[in-house]
């Protein structure tokens, strides 16, 4: 019998300092969540959906709820999952209206013979599992929108700012 | 982006990854998250990995697979997310981490942004971090 594990991450970029108490408390919460699936007799694939869940309900994190806008002001997200003993695999892309995408993604990897659905088609699938669809101002945080606001207009500096290196200095 | 590796007791190894993307992003953008290989892997012979960063340049270098194809001849786990990520900064100046299992269990993570925050649990203990030395 394997020793099982988990690890997860909340992502890697300069995290706001108004966030980082946050964010830590955030990854130790799906970190229990995944593992208590682990030493409960569940899979592999169950832990890891587990722990995703509690992260796309974290607005200190940019995925479900909290996810950045778009510049158009909207909630577009992109999960995946894969099963290492079969690889196969489910994905999704620009979902919207979603709380949880990465059930989606394991709803694509064990319904049907496709890995990957995106925009309206990811959609529509969705409702097709019974996943219901939420408002858009559920999944909107005031991060999100103080983001957008700062950058609007100049992705460049979004992307700039967000993955620093740790070595190319700053103030 | 939030992601997630498991190895449960049977052996077999699992990955997720999660998304919300960038702000400001253009409408129907679309990074390395959802794209196998490139935002991730998993290989029950090898182990499993999620990556975050900057989706274009993780997809350019196809980050996940030059970690999972390092491991598979032989580098560990730690070693592979290093040399991928260094690749990644040095040809693309493309920065971002990466959270990687071993088949046989063994933790690496690595990030080459200033921070990511992480948690990983094994044989009852939790261990955290959101920042290097950590």
């Amino acid at each position: 019998m394997t020793e099982p594990v988990i690890i997860v991450h909340g992502g890697a970029w300069t995290l706001p300092k108004d966030i980082v108490d946050g964010s830590r408390a955030g990854t130790k919460a799906a970190a229990k969540a995944g593992y208590k699936k682990l030493t409960s007799g569940g899979t592999a694939i169950d832990a890891v959906e587990a722990a995703l869940r509690v992260l796309e309900d974290d607005p200190c994190f940019d995925s479900g709820t909290g996810s950045p806008l778009t510049a158009e002001g909207k909630v577009e997200m992109d999960a995946v999952i894969m099963d290492g003993q079969t690889l196969n695999s489910g994905a999704v892309a620009c979902v919207h209206n979603i709380k949880h995408p990465i059930e989606v993604a394991r709803k694509v990897m064990e319904k049907t013979t496709h890995t990957l659905l995106v925009g309206e088609g990811a959609n529509q699938f969705a409702k097709e599992m019974g996943i219901e669809s939420v408002p858009l101002d559920s999944l909107v945080s005031e991060r999100a929108k103080s983001d957008l606001a700062l950058y609007k207009g100049n992705y460049g500096d979004t992307v700039k700012n967000a993955f620093k290196s740790r070595d190319s200095g700053h103030d | 982006t939030t992601g997630a590796v498991a190895l449960d007791k049977n052996g077999n190894v699992a990955y997720g990854t999660s998304t919300g993307g960038i702000s400001g992003k253009r409408p129907g953008r679309v990074g390395d998250s959802p794209l196998i290989g490139a935002g991730g892997y998993a290989d029950n012979d090898v182990g499993g990995i999620s990556c975050t960063g900057h989706g274009e340049s993780i997809s350019k270098v196809v980050l996940a697979h030059q970690v999972i194809t390092s491991m598979r001849t032989g580098m560990d786990a730690q070693e592979a997310a290093d040399k991928a990520l260094a690749n990644m900064a040095s040809r693309v100046k493309g920065y971002g981490g990466v959270i990687v299992l071993s088949r046989l269990g063994d933790v690496a993570l690595s990030y080459t942004t200033e921070n990511m925050s992480w948690a990983w649990a094994k044989k009852g203990t939790l261990h955290s971090g959101v920042s290097p030395g950590e």
